[in-house]
Protein backbone atom coordinates (compact mmCIF):
# COMPACT_ATOMS: atom_id res chain seq x y z
CA UNK A 1 0.00 0.00 0.00
CA UNK A 2 1.30 3.20 -0.20
CA UNK A 3 2.88 5.47 2.32
CA UNK A 4 1.22 5.78 5.84
CA UNK A 5 0.94 8.42 8.44
CA UNK A 6 1.77 5.83 11.31
CA UNK A 7 0.34 7.18 14.70
CA UNK A 8 1.39 4.34 16.43
CA UNK A 9 1.73 0.53 15.70
CA UNK A 10 1.79 -2.21 18.44
CA UNK A 11 2.67 -5.52 19.12
CA UNK A 12 0.42 -5.81 22.52
CA UNK A 13 1.13 -9.56 24.26
CA UNK A 14 -1.04 -10.62 27.78
CA UNK A 15 0.73 -12.77 29.93
CA UNK A 16 -2.44 -14.59 31.33
CA UNK A 17 -0.55 -17.45 33.14
CA UNK A 18 1.25 -14.30 35.59
CA UNK A 19 -1.81 -12.89 36.21
CA UNK A 20 -3.84 -12.74 39.96
CA UNK A 21 -7.14 -15.19 39.57
CA UNK A 22 -9.28 -11.75 38.88
CA UNK A 23 -7.99 -8.54 36.85
CA UNK A 24 -8.35 -7.21 39.99
CA UNK A 25 -8.43 -3.12 41.05
CA UNK A 26 -6.06 -0.38 41.36
CA UNK A 27 -6.70 2.61 43.28
CA UNK A 28 -10.54 3.24 43.80
CA UNK A 29 -12.61 5.46 42.09
CA UNK A 30 -11.37 8.00 40.18
CA UNK A 31 -13.74 10.59 39.51
CA UNK B 1 -27.45 -20.08 8.64
CA UNK B 2 -24.00 -19.90 6.80
CA UNK B 3 -24.19 -16.19 7.52
CA UNK B 4 -26.42 -13.50 9.58
CA UNK B 5 -26.10 -9.67 9.82
CA UNK B 6 -25.14 -8.09 12.79
CA UNK B 7 -25.92 -4.81 14.10
CA UNK B 8 -23.99 -2.70 16.96
CA UNK B 9 -25.60 0.71 18.36
CA UNK B 10 -22.82 3.06 19.70
CA UNK B 11 -25.57 5.18 22.38
CA UNK B 12 -24.73 9.00 23.30
CA UNK B 13 -26.15 8.19 26.92
CA UNK B 14 -28.64 10.36 28.41
CA UNK B 15 -27.03 10.84 32.30
CA UNK B 16 -28.42 10.86 35.25
CA UNK B 17 -27.94 14.21 37.29
CA UNK B 18 -25.18 13.95 39.79
CA UNK B 19 -26.95 13.19 43.09
CA UNK B 20 -25.95 12.50 46.72
CA UNK B 21 -29.36 10.41 47.89
CA UNK B 22 -31.10 8.09 45.94
CA UNK B 23 -33.90 8.80 43.22
CA UNK B 24 -37.59 7.96 43.35
CA UNK B 25 -37.88 4.75 41.47
CA UNK B 26 -40.53 6.37 39.27
CA UNK B 27 -37.46 9.00 38.59
CA UNK B 28 -34.89 6.66 37.49
CA UNK B 29 -37.36 4.82 35.27
CA UNK B 30 -37.84 7.91 33.53
CA UNK B 31 -34.48 8.50 32.87
CA UNK B 32 -33.95 4.68 31.89
CA UNK B 33 -36.98 5.15 29.48
CA UNK B 34 -35.38 8.01 27.87
CA UNK B 35 -32.61 6.19 27.11
CA UNK B 36 -34.30 2.71 25.85
CA UNK B 37 -36.54 5.37 23.37
CA UNK B 38 -33.25 6.51 21.86
CA UNK B 39 -32.45 2.38 21.77
CA UNK B 40 -35.66 1.16 20.30
CA UNK B 41 -35.21 3.67 17.17
CA UNK B 42 -31.76 1.79 16.52
CA UNK B 43 -33.57 -1.59 17.35
CA UNK B 44 -36.41 -0.89 14.66
CA UNK B 45 -33.60 0.50 11.72
CA UNK B 46 -31.70 -2.64 12.76
CA UNK B 47 -34.67 -4.86 12.20
CA UNK B 48 -36.07 -3.37 8.82
CA UNK B 49 -32.50 -3.74 7.42
CA UNK B 50 -32.93 -7.13 8.32
CA UNK B 51 -30.41 -7.73 11.28
CA UNK B 52 -30.75 -10.91 13.12
CA UNK B 53 -29.12 -9.34 16.37
CA UNK B 54 -28.23 -6.10 17.65
CA UNK B 55 -25.79 -4.88 20.76
CA UNK B 56 -26.38 -1.71 22.55
CA UNK B 57 -23.41 -0.33 24.73
CA UNK B 58 -22.52 -1.21 28.71
CA UNK B 59 -24.47 1.54 30.76
CA UNK B 60 -26.55 1.93 28.25
CA UNK B 61 -29.37 2.41 29.67
CA UNK B 62 -28.76 4.24 32.49
CA UNK B 63 -24.79 5.87 32.37
CA UNK B 64 -22.12 5.33 35.21
CA UNK B 65 -22.45 8.27 37.37
CA UNK B 66 -23.52 6.67 40.37
CA UNK B 67 -22.30 5.63 43.95
CA UNK B 68 -23.17 1.90 44.93
CA UNK B 69 -26.43 3.76 47.00
CA UNK B 70 -27.37 5.90 44.38
CA UNK B 71 -28.04 3.07 41.52
CA UNK B 72 -30.05 1.16 43.73
CA UNK B 73 -33.25 1.98 42.00
CA UNK B 74 -32.35 1.66 38.53
CA UNK B 75 -32.09 -1.93 39.50
CA UNK B 76 -33.67 -5.21 38.65
CA UNK B 77 -33.52 -8.93 40.00
CA UNK B 78 -32.48 -10.87 36.72
CA UNK B 79 -33.73 -14.02 37.06
CA UNK B 80 -31.16 -16.94 35.86
CA UNK B 81 -32.43 -17.64 31.88
CA UNK B 82 -33.29 -21.27 33.02
CA UNK B 83 -36.56 -19.76 34.40
CA UNK B 84 -37.43 -19.78 31.05
CA UNK B 85 -39.26 -16.26 30.85
CA UNK B 86 -40.69 -13.81 28.09
CA UNK B 87 -41.04 -10.77 30.17
CA UNK B 88 -42.80 -9.45 27.48
CA UNK B 89 -45.82 -12.06 28.12
CA UNK B 90 -45.18 -12.12 31.93
CA UNK B 91 -43.96 -8.90 32.96
CA UNK B 92 -45.15 -9.11 36.96
CA UNK B 93 -43.42 -13.12 37.18
CA UNK B 94 -40.86 -12.28 38.97
CA UNK B 95 -41.48 -8.63 40.38
CA UNK B 96 -40.73 -5.06 39.09
CA UNK B 97 -39.00 -5.80 36.04
CA UNK B 98 -40.49 -2.70 33.43
CA UNK B 99 -37.32 -2.49 31.83
CA UNK B 100 -36.55 -5.97 31.22
CA UNK B 101 -40.19 -5.59 30.24
CA UNK B 102 -39.64 -3.30 27.55
CA UNK B 103 -35.94 -4.94 26.13
CA UNK B 104 -38.13 -8.08 25.75
CA UNK B 105 -41.07 -6.80 24.18
CA UNK B 106 -38.31 -4.76 21.80
CA UNK B 107 -37.29 -7.88 20.68
CA UNK B 108 -40.40 -9.31 20.67
CA UNK B 109 -42.28 -7.04 18.32
CA UNK B 110 -39.01 -6.36 15.83
CA UNK B 111 -38.11 -10.49 16.07
CA UNK B 112 -34.85 -9.67 16.62
CA UNK B 113 -31.96 -10.72 19.51
CA UNK B 114 -31.40 -7.50 22.00
CA UNK B 115 -28.52 -7.54 24.24
CA UNK B 116 -28.39 -4.51 27.06
CA UNK B 117 -26.70 -3.84 29.87
CA UNK B 118 -28.48 -3.43 32.68
CA UNK B 119 -28.67 -3.21 36.98
CA UNK B 120 -29.21 -6.90 38.56
CA UNK B 121 -29.88 -6.97 42.37
CA UNK B 122 -29.67 -9.97 44.72
CA UNK B 123 -31.18 -9.80 48.08
CA UNK B 124 -28.52 -11.74 50.84
CA UNK B 125 -28.22 -11.28 54.20
CA UNK B 126 -26.03 -12.72 57.73
CA UNK B 127 -25.96 -16.25 56.96
CA UNK B 128 -23.53 -15.49 53.64
CA UNK B 129 -20.67 -14.12 55.20
CA UNK B 130 -19.97 -12.05 52.15
CA UNK B 131 -23.25 -10.23 51.94
CA UNK B 132 -21.89 -6.63 51.89
CA UNK B 133 -23.54 -4.59 54.91
CA UNK B 134 -26.60 -3.27 53.03
CA UNK B 135 -28.42 -6.65 52.67
CA UNK B 136 -28.05 -6.96 48.46
CA UNK B 137 -25.51 -7.75 45.55
CA UNK B 138 -25.42 -5.39 42.55
CA UNK B 139 -24.45 -6.67 39.55
CA UNK B 140 -23.15 -4.98 36.21
CA UNK B 141 -25.30 -7.50 33.86
CA UNK B 142 -25.75 -8.37 30.17
CA UNK B 143 -29.23 -9.70 29.15
CA UNK B 144 -29.78 -11.26 26.16
CA UNK B 145 -33.49 -11.08 24.63
CA UNK B 146 -34.07 -13.53 21.90
CA UNK B 147 -36.25 -12.58 18.72
CA UNK B 148 -39.40 -13.98 20.72
CA UNK B 149 -38.46 -12.03 23.77
CA UNK B 150 -36.88 -14.74 25.72
CA UNK B 151 -34.52 -14.13 28.42
CA UNK B 152 -31.52 -16.00 27.04
CA UNK B 153 -28.70 -14.78 28.51
CA UNK B 154 -27.42 -13.08 31.80
CA UNK B 155 -23.99 -12.08 32.23
CA UNK B 156 -22.56 -10.58 35.49
CA UNK B 157 -19.16 -8.70 34.72
CA UNK B 158 -16.62 -10.66 36.33
CA UNK B 159 -13.26 -8.39 35.95
CA UNK B 160 -14.81 -4.75 37.30
CA UNK B 161 -13.02 -1.52 36.38
CA UNK B 162 -11.72 0.24 39.26
CA UNK B 163 -14.25 2.87 39.47
CA UNK B 164 -17.07 0.40 39.71
CA UNK B 165 -17.33 0.67 42.87
CA UNK B 166 -21.36 0.97 42.66
CA UNK B 167 -21.09 -3.09 41.47
CA UNK B 168 -20.15 -6.45 43.41
CA UNK B 169 -17.97 -8.92 41.86
CA UNK B 170 -19.56 -11.79 41.46
CA UNK B 171 -18.78 -14.40 43.80
CA UNK B 172 -18.23 -17.52 40.70
CA UNK B 173 -16.63 -16.66 37.05
CA UNK B 174 -19.60 -17.01 34.76
CA UNK B 175 -19.35 -18.69 31.75
CA UNK B 176 -22.37 -17.33 29.26
CA UNK B 177 -22.86 -18.94 26.12
CA UNK B 178 -26.30 -19.66 24.46
CA UNK B 179 -27.01 -21.27 21.15
CA UNK B 180 -28.82 -19.57 17.55
CA UNK B 181 -29.22 -20.56 14.32
CA UNK B 182 -26.44 -18.86 13.28
CA UNK B 183 -23.76 -19.68 15.72
CA UNK B 184 -22.85 -20.24 19.44
CA UNK B 185 -22.30 -17.09 21.36
CA UNK B 186 -20.75 -15.80 24.47
CA UNK B 187 -20.62 -12.74 26.15
CA UNK B 188 -18.80 -10.64 28.44
CA UNK B 189 -18.22 -6.49 29.35
CA UNK B 190 -15.60 -3.70 28.74
CA UNK B 191 -12.79 -4.93 30.99
CA UNK B 192 -13.11 -8.38 30.34
CA UNK B 193 -11.34 -8.23 27.05
CA UNK B 194 -7.72 -8.08 29.56
CA UNK B 195 -8.77 -11.37 30.75
CA UNK B 196 -7.91 -15.05 30.88
CA UNK B 197 -11.56 -15.76 32.36
CA UNK B 198 -14.12 -15.45 30.65
CA UNK B 199 -12.50 -13.43 27.74
CA UNK B 200 -10.09 -16.80 26.82
CA UNK B 201 -11.69 -19.60 28.03
CA UNK B 202 -14.94 -18.61 25.72
CA UNK B 203 -13.22 -18.87 22.72
CA UNK B 204 -11.03 -21.30 23.26
CA UNK B 205 -12.70 -24.06 25.91
CA UNK B 206 -16.01 -23.20 24.66
CA UNK B 207 -15.59 -22.71 21.49
CA UNK B 208 -18.17 -19.64 20.59
CA UNK B 209 -18.01 -18.32 16.79
CA UNK B 210 -18.98 -15.02 18.22
CA UNK B 211 -18.33 -12.49 21.32
CA UNK B 212 -21.06 -10.26 22.60
CA UNK B 213 -19.57 -6.72 23.75
CA UNK B 214 -21.57 -4.10 25.46
CA UNK B 215 -18.64 -2.13 26.60
CA UNK B 216 -17.91 2.34 27.80
CA UNK B 217 -14.27 2.21 27.01
CA UNK B 218 -12.56 5.85 27.12
CA UNK B 219 -9.83 5.89 24.86
CA UNK B 220 -6.55 6.01 25.97
CA UNK B 221 -4.04 7.13 22.87
CA UNK B 222 -2.52 5.84 21.36
CA UNK B 223 -2.47 2.46 22.46
CA UNK B 224 -5.57 1.80 24.34
CA UNK B 225 -8.64 3.20 21.83
CA UNK B 226 -11.31 1.14 21.21
CA UNK B 227 -11.38 0.30 17.88
CA UNK B 228 -7.86 -0.76 17.32
CA UNK B 229 -7.77 -3.11 20.31
CA UNK B 230 -10.86 -4.74 19.94
CA UNK B 231 -10.31 -5.36 16.08
CA UNK B 232 -6.83 -7.03 17.15
CA UNK B 233 -8.54 -9.15 19.89
CA UNK B 234 -10.94 -10.02 17.09
CA UNK B 235 -8.35 -11.15 15.06
CA UNK B 236 -6.07 -12.49 17.28
CA UNK B 237 -8.84 -14.88 18.88
CA UNK B 238 -10.40 -15.67 15.56
CA UNK B 239 -14.16 -15.20 16.52
CA UNK B 240 -16.46 -12.21 15.30
CA UNK B 241 -16.43 -9.55 17.79
CA UNK B 242 -19.67 -7.09 17.98
CA UNK B 243 -18.84 -4.11 19.99
CA UNK B 244 -20.88 -1.21 21.27
CA UNK B 245 -19.51 1.36 22.53
CA UNK B 246 -20.96 3.84 24.56
CA UNK B 247 -20.56 7.27 22.79
CA UNK B 248 -19.54 10.48 25.36
CA UNK B 249 -16.66 12.29 24.07
CA UNK B 250 -16.02 14.18 27.32
CA UNK B 251 -14.73 10.76 28.44
CA UNK B 252 -13.01 10.19 25.37
CA UNK B 253 -15.71 6.99 24.70
CA UNK B 254 -16.29 6.26 21.22
CA UNK B 255 -15.12 3.36 19.06
CA UNK B 256 -17.90 0.73 18.08
CA UNK B 257 -17.67 -1.80 15.80
CA UNK B 258 -18.28 -5.22 13.65
CA UNK B 259 -15.16 -7.31 13.69
CA UNK B 260 -14.40 -10.44 11.98
CA UNK B 261 -10.93 -12.79 12.27
CA UNK B 262 -10.09 -11.82 8.85
CA UNK B 263 -11.45 -8.50 8.74
CA UNK B 264 -12.73 -5.19 10.38
CA UNK B 265 -16.49 -5.33 8.70
CA UNK B 266 -17.04 -2.00 9.83
CA UNK B 267 -16.33 0.66 12.74
CA UNK B 268 -17.44 4.19 13.76
CA UNK B 269 -14.86 6.80 15.71
CA UNK B 270 -16.30 9.97 16.29
CA UNK B 271 -14.78 12.63 18.48
CA UNK B 272 -16.34 15.84 16.96
CA UNK B 273 -19.86 15.02 17.34
CA UNK B 274 -22.63 13.88 20.76
CA UNK B 275 -24.61 11.29 18.30
CA UNK B 276 -25.08 8.06 18.33
CA UNK B 277 -24.47 5.54 15.53
CA UNK B 278 -26.19 2.39 14.28
CA UNK B 279 -23.44 0.08 12.24
CA UNK B 280 -24.57 -3.50 10.19
CA UNK B 281 -22.82 -5.90 8.50
CA UNK B 282 -23.01 -9.60 7.31
CA UNK B 283 -20.73 -12.17 9.38
CA UNK B 284 -19.94 -15.60 8.45
CA UNK B 285 -22.02 -18.09 11.49
CA UNK B 286 -18.89 -19.87 11.89
CA UNK B 287 -15.69 -18.34 11.19
CA UNK B 288 -13.82 -21.22 12.27
CA UNK B 289 -15.22 -23.67 9.15
CA UNK B 290 -13.94 -21.14 6.66
CA UNK B 291 -11.01 -21.55 4.41
CA UNK B 292 -10.10 -18.04 4.81
CA UNK B 293 -9.76 -18.20 8.74
CA UNK B 294 -6.50 -16.92 9.94
CA UNK B 295 -3.44 -19.68 10.57
CA UNK B 296 -1.93 -19.46 13.92
CA UNK B 297 0.80 -17.11 14.29
CA UNK B 298 3.81 -17.99 16.33
CA UNK B 299 4.54 -14.23 18.07
CA UNK B 300 8.16 -15.07 18.79
CA UNK B 301 9.62 -17.05 16.00
CA UNK B 302 10.72 -14.08 13.68
CA UNK B 303 12.35 -12.17 16.88
CA UNK B 304 13.82 -14.81 18.40
CA UNK B 305 15.77 -16.18 15.05
CA UNK B 306 17.30 -13.02 14.70
CA UNK B 307 20.27 -11.26 15.83
CA UNK B 308 19.51 -7.74 17.66
CA UNK B 309 20.31 -4.95 15.96
CA UNK B 310 23.18 -2.99 17.35
CA UNK B 311 22.65 0.79 18.22
CA UNK B 312 25.35 3.19 19.42
CA UNK B 313 22.12 5.71 20.83
CA UNK B 314 21.05 4.73 24.75
CA UNK B 315 17.71 4.10 25.41
CA UNK B 316 15.75 6.04 27.71
CA UNK B 317 12.17 5.22 30.30
CA UNK B 318 9.24 6.95 29.41
CA UNK B 319 5.73 6.53 30.47
CA UNK B 320 2.62 5.38 29.04
CA UNK B 321 -0.54 5.10 30.96
CA UNK B 322 1.60 4.07 34.27
CA UNK B 323 3.93 1.56 32.45
CA UNK B 324 7.20 2.35 32.26
CA UNK B 325 8.66 1.71 28.67
CA UNK B 326 12.41 1.46 27.33
CA UNK B 327 12.58 3.01 24.42
CA UNK B 328 14.93 4.25 21.55
CA UNK B 329 14.60 7.06 19.49
CA UNK B 330 14.17 6.52 15.72
CA UNK B 331 16.99 9.20 14.21
CA UNK B 332 17.14 8.57 10.73
CA UNK B 333 14.73 7.90 8.01
CA UNK B 334 15.33 4.36 7.86
CA UNK B 335 16.87 1.47 10.11
CA UNK B 336 16.95 -1.35 12.60
CA UNK B 337 16.31 -0.90 15.79
CA UNK B 338 15.94 -2.84 18.94
CA UNK B 339 15.30 -2.33 22.36
CA UNK B 340 14.95 -4.30 25.53
CA UNK B 341 13.32 -4.88 28.63
CA UNK B 342 13.44 -7.49 30.59
CA UNK B 343 12.84 -10.81 28.91
CA UNK B 344 10.94 -8.91 25.90
CA UNK B 345 13.26 -7.60 23.21
CA UNK B 346 11.48 -6.05 20.40
CA UNK B 347 12.44 -5.29 16.64
CA UNK B 348 11.78 -2.52 13.87
CA UNK B 349 13.17 -2.10 10.01
CA UNK B 350 11.64 0.63 8.80
CA UNK B 351 12.16 3.12 5.98
CA UNK B 352 10.02 6.87 5.73
CA UNK B 353 9.62 8.83 3.01
CA UNK B 354 11.66 11.39 4.81
CA UNK B 355 12.35 12.22 8.61
CA UNK B 356 10.69 15.68 9.43
CA UNK B 357 12.22 17.41 11.93
CA UNK B 358 9.01 18.36 13.80
CA UNK B 359 8.11 14.69 14.61
CA UNK B 360 9.77 12.02 16.67
CA UNK B 361 9.52 8.73 16.94
CA UNK B 362 10.39 5.88 19.05
CA UNK B 363 10.35 1.83 19.59
CA UNK B 364 9.31 1.11 23.07
CA UNK B 365 9.42 -2.04 25.02
CA UNK B 366 7.43 -2.92 28.42
CA UNK B 367 7.44 -6.34 29.74
CA UNK B 368 5.67 -6.20 33.47
CA UNK B 369 2.51 -6.23 35.70
CA UNK B 370 0.34 -3.30 34.39
CA UNK B 371 -1.37 -1.84 38.28
CA UNK B 372 -3.66 1.04 37.91
CA UNK B 373 -7.20 0.14 36.95
CA UNK B 374 -6.41 -3.61 37.45
CA UNK B 375 -3.28 -6.00 37.51
CA UNK B 376 -2.14 -7.87 34.81
CA UNK B 377 0.89 -8.91 32.72
CA UNK B 378 1.91 -7.17 29.68
CA UNK B 379 4.57 -7.63 27.11
CA UNK B 380 4.52 -4.94 24.81
CA UNK B 381 6.43 -3.74 21.54
CA UNK B 382 4.98 -0.65 20.36
CA UNK B 383 6.24 2.47 17.87
CA UNK B 384 4.61 5.29 18.54
CA UNK B 385 5.27 9.25 17.57
CA UNK B 386 5.65 10.94 20.31
CA UNK B 387 3.66 14.16 21.49
CA UNK B 388 6.36 16.52 20.74
CA UNK B 389 10.31 16.41 19.60
CA UNK B 390 11.06 16.48 23.22
CA UNK B 391 11.23 12.60 23.94
CA UNK B 392 9.90 13.03 27.24
CA UNK B 393 6.71 13.02 25.50
CA UNK B 394 7.18 9.57 24.19
CA UNK B 395 3.92 7.73 25.38
CA UNK B 396 1.51 10.84 25.83
CA UNK B 397 -1.52 10.93 24.55
CA UNK B 398 -1.56 12.45 20.42
CA UNK B 399 -4.25 12.34 18.11
CA UNK B 400 -2.26 12.98 14.61
CA UNK B 401 1.30 12.32 12.68
CA UNK B 402 2.22 13.58 9.56
CA UNK B 403 5.37 11.27 8.60
CA UNK B 404 5.12 8.44 6.51
CA UNK B 405 5.98 5.44 6.37
CA UNK B 406 6.49 3.45 3.44
CA UNK B 407 8.18 0.49 5.12
CA UNK B 408 7.67 -1.39 9.07
CA UNK B 409 8.20 -4.78 10.37
CA UNK B 410 8.20 -5.29 14.06
CA UNK B 411 8.20 -7.83 15.90
CA UNK B 412 9.14 -9.17 19.28
CA UNK B 413 10.76 -11.72 21.84
CA UNK B 414 7.46 -12.59 23.26
CA UNK B 415 7.11 -15.36 26.17
CA UNK B 416 2.89 -15.69 25.07
CA UNK B 417 0.84 -16.93 22.48
CA UNK B 418 -1.58 -13.96 23.46
CA UNK B 419 -0.66 -11.04 21.23
CA UNK B 420 -3.18 -8.57 19.64
CA UNK B 421 -1.55 -6.63 16.74
CA UNK B 422 -2.45 -2.86 16.16
CA UNK B 423 -2.01 -0.45 13.52
CA UNK B 424 -3.51 3.29 14.00
CA UNK B 425 -3.16 6.31 11.59
CA UNK B 426 -3.32 9.74 12.22
CA UNK B 427 -6.49 10.87 13.63
CA UNK B 428 -7.03 7.92 15.35
CA UNK B 429 -8.01 5.86 11.65
CA UNK B 430 -7.38 2.40 12.45
CA UNK B 431 -4.97 0.98 9.33
CA UNK B 432 -6.88 -0.89 6.81
CA UNK B 433 -5.79 -4.34 6.16
CA UNK B 434 -4.27 -3.67 2.59
CA UNK B 435 -1.52 -1.72 4.22
CA UNK B 436 -0.21 -4.70 6.68
CA UNK B 437 -0.27 -8.24 7.04
CA UNK B 438 0.73 -10.41 9.73
CA UNK B 439 3.28 -12.92 9.30
CA UNK B 440 3.39 -16.17 10.64
CA UNK B 441 6.50 -16.23 12.74
CA UNK B 442 4.97 -13.36 14.29
CA UNK B 443 5.34 -9.97 12.41
CA UNK B 444 3.52 -6.93 11.87
CA UNK B 445 4.66 -5.64 8.56
CA UNK B 446 3.87 -2.97 5.75
CA UNK B 447 2.37 -5.29 2.51
CA UNK B 448 5.49 -4.69 -0.13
Amino acid sequence: GPPVPVLAMALYGRVFEKDAPRLGQGPVKSE
Amino acid sequence: TDTFIAAVYEHAVILPNKTETPVSKEEALLLMNKNMDVLEKAVKLAARQGAHIIVTPEDGVYGWVFTRETIYPYLEDIPHPEVNWIPCKEPQRFGYAPVQERLSCLAKHNSIYVVANIGDKKPCNASDLQCPPDGRYQYNTNVVFDSEGRLVARYHKYNLYAPETQFDFPKDLELVTFGTPFGKFGIFTCFDIFSYDPAVVLVEKLQVDSVLFPTAWGNLLPLLSAVPFHSAWARAMGVNLLAANAHNTTNHMTGSGIYSPEAVNVYHYDMETESGQLMLSELKSRPRNEPTYPAPVDWGAYAKGIRPFSSEQSDFSGMFYFDRFTFTELKRSAGNYTVCQKDLCCHLTYKMSEKRTDESYALGAFDGLHTVEGQYYLQICALVKCQTTDLSTCGKPIGSAFTKFEEFSLSGTFGTSYVFPQLTLSGSQLGPERYYEISRDGRLKSRS
